[in-house]
């Protein structure tokens, strides 16, 4: 049965799509199974991947407004072992044309159920807010929700605003959603404000966040226009490496759950 | 009678509030009177000018939600000639709450009526998606609306999809709504990925990108932890001198109409 993460913080730019497609890439290359699910209008994991979202016939929104199943938006990936559910820009219409549906929040988690059993791993990927789009995914997140913190200090602002909206899904969608790690993200060694902000998320957060700090790197920007996740664009980078060891301590705490 | 304007960009962390907030400082230095609107539940243009959202008795909130006028809400920053309508957690709670409220998209428009005259311009910060609070801010922005655009692969990606929706609000909402300008920001000059989409976008929009492309500069990112805009925290920073050239090429621009 998979394991179902969601990625989310409402703060815009703070590498949610980067850590979910790199997490992931390393995941499938130790011969894991991937699903990766593009539940942002954006569709950034799906440009990150190598797809043309122009170019398909169906996206995540045909799922949640129930006009095909999620099995049928299914697109294999360059990458070994990984599959996508690719987004749309018309996906930014769900969120209004889903407020009338009943259990309207619980629609990307029933539309999960038939295929999860395929893989070991889904990474939900959510857009800058806390809409239906981003409860969608947090309420289908059975192991938990991995929430990218960029170490900036407006980032840490919305912090509390996301814990508080988690619980509000815990209490009333979905009683296993957990917060199953912080990663500090676009660490820049040459600041004061970074390392304040890596103390500050460590002080408050010692069991969550991850060691692992992603360090700020060109070849991270780079890498989605090439359409290749960060292992195979580049694999030495300083991103890369950090990507890697944020791998193993991902597996590393999940083999001590 | 004020010129309105809106910064807006779905695409997360490319410097929307940054923009508004630094352009509204170095206009009210030169003797502007200026009101920025917070319209993103994040509150970080409310932040960045040393205000704290729980200090408060109302927000943007309730005045989307017809409880309090809008000048009710106003509040006086540490600036000269500088005033907020701040914003608030609650604030993300509106979109769903206005959903079913007539002419829902003119909300922020009506409520900004009766006190324009009292400044020269009203900037608008928006939030990373296009759903209702965006709408209003770009039905409101009688002048246009300002387009940050981080030098970054990925923040080429929604650009299409937010000049829809700017079509979609001048077809249906307001019929001034403009491109008044494209702002390039977090320019790396180390990185060739930057001086891609520099051009990239001179290209495609000739018109409408600003020559003044800003730097990436450690001292805009510190600056919202000290309540300053980066005119009064870092005045002689790179950051600053790009923001001031700025100003006087939005002025000059102005001038041109
Ligand atoms: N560690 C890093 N160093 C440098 N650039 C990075 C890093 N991580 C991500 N980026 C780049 O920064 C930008 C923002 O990252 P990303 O798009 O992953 O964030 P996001 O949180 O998914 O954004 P959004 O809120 O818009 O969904 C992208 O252009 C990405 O390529
Ligand atoms: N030119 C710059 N150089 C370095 N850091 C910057 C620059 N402009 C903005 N920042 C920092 O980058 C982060 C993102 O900027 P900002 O919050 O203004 O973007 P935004 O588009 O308003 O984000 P959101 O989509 O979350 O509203 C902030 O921490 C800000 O302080
Ligand atoms: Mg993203
Ligand atoms: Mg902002």
């Amino acid at each position: 049965m998979a394991r179902i993460y969601a990625f989310a913080n409402q703060k815009g730019g703070v590498g949610k799509t980067t850590t979910a497609v790199s997490l992931a890439a390393y995941l499938a290359n130790a011969g894991r199974r991937l699903l990766i699910v593009d539940a942002d209008p954006q569709a950034n994991a799906t440009t990150s991947l190598g797809v043309n979202s122009a170019n398909l016939h169906h996206s995540l929104y045909d799922v949640l407004i129930g006009r095909v199943s999620l099995s049928q938006t299914i697109v294999p990936v360059e990458r070994p072992q990984m599959d996508l559910v690719p987004s749309a820009p018309e996906l930014a219409g769900a969120e209004v044309e889903m407020v009338s549906i009943i259990a309207r929040e619980r629609l990307l988690s029933k539309a999960l159920q038939p295929v999860a059993h395929l893989y070991d791993y889904v990474f939900i990927d959510t857009p800058p807010s806390l809409g239906l789009l981003t409860i969608n995914a947090l309420t289908a997140a059975d192991d938990g929700v991995i929430i990218p913190i960029q170490c900036e200090y407006l980032a840490l602002e919305g912090l509390s605003h996301l814990l508080y909206t988690i619980q509000l899904v815990r209490d009333n969608l979905n009683p296993r959603l957990r917060v199953a790690g912080m990663v500090l993200t676009m660490f820049d060694a040459r600041t004061n404000l970074a390392k304040e902000v890596v103390e500050e998320v460590r002080r408050h957060f010692p069991r969550q966040v991850f060691q692992t700090v992603i360090p700020r790197s060109v070849r991270l920007g780079e890498a989605p226009s090439y359409g290749e996740p960060i292992l195979a664009y580049a694999p030495h980078s300083a991103g890369a490496q950090a990507y890697w060891e944020l791998t193993r301590e991902f597996l590393q705490r999940e083999r001590g759950l």
